[in-house]
């Protein structure tokens, strides 16, 4: 998915995607 | 749990039984952070609850660009909160229904 971004660090992986907009407080 | 900013959630339906977990973690309020979070996207990541601490996984996240060094107390208790709460859930939901 071109939304989804993966990060490895220190040989454990992290999935990087978009916060749904209802998770996210208004600011 | 103190409203740290940084919003920790269980990526997956928990079992009770394995002690590897998915988490989820995003920013809420950047406002709570001293340094920019690189972008407000969710991060998911495994976690040992028997092997690693969430300093451990803070570091890593800092390490990895996520966060600013100033900010790994923050997401460090961020994450302990939520694994505090899931082996509160564990030692007290699960035996119930085994």
């Amino acid at each position: 998915n071109s939304l989804t971004q993966v990060v490895h660090s220190a040989g454990r992986r992290f999935i990087v995607s978009p916060v749904p907009e209802s998770r996210l407080r208004e600011q | 749990a103190e409203d740290t900013g940084v919003r920790v959630e269980l990526a997956e339906e928990d079992d009770g039984r394995k002690s590897s977990i998915a988490l989820r973690l995003w920013v809420e309020d950047p406002k709570k952070l001293k340094g920019k979070p690189k972008d407000n996207g969710a991060i998911e990541f495994t976690f040992d609850l028997e092997k690693e601490t969430p300093d451990d996984v803070a570091q890593e996240m800092v390490d990895a660009g996520f966060f600013h060094e100033n900010d790994v107390k923050i997401v460090a208790k961020s994450i302990r909160d939520r694994v505090a709460l899931i082996q509160w859930r564990r030692e007290r939901i699960w035996p119930m229904l085994q």
